[in-house]
């Protein structure tokens, strides 16, 4: 299933987003 | 813990939607691409991947829906 993989890789993008987010908050005075 | 996962929710959303729109399109993703450590290409997936219904916006439900996906996968690790 195609989207089944697409999706398992969005994930992977999804959580470095956030997580970039995340430390750009807490990196910022 | 659930105020707290909103609040942050909506600082992020917040980080995207610079003028305040009250939606995030694909260019205000892109315009994170000198702050983040992320590509083009997967800025545009995350909005893809945000973007439930496809129609071009992430509403803040949507953006907090994936947030919270996003926390659940993390607890789950």
């Amino acid at each position: 299933d195609p989207n089944m993989k697409a999706g398992a890789t969005s994930e992977g993008v999804l959580a470095n987003f956030f997580n970039s987010l995340l430390s750009k908050k807490t990196g910022s005075p | 813990p659930e105020l707290t996962v909103l609040g942050k929710a909506q600082e992020f959303f917040q980080i995207c939607d610079l003028e305040d729109k009250g939606f995030v399109t694909r260019q205000d993703m892109q315009r994170l691409h000198p702050e983040l450590p992320l590509s083009l290409e997967e800025l545009e997936k995350v909005f893809v991947t945000l973007d439930a219904d496809g129609n071009g916006s992430l509403t803040p439900k949507e953006f907090i829906t994936g947030f919270s996906q996003f926390l659940l996968e993390q607890i789950a690790l």
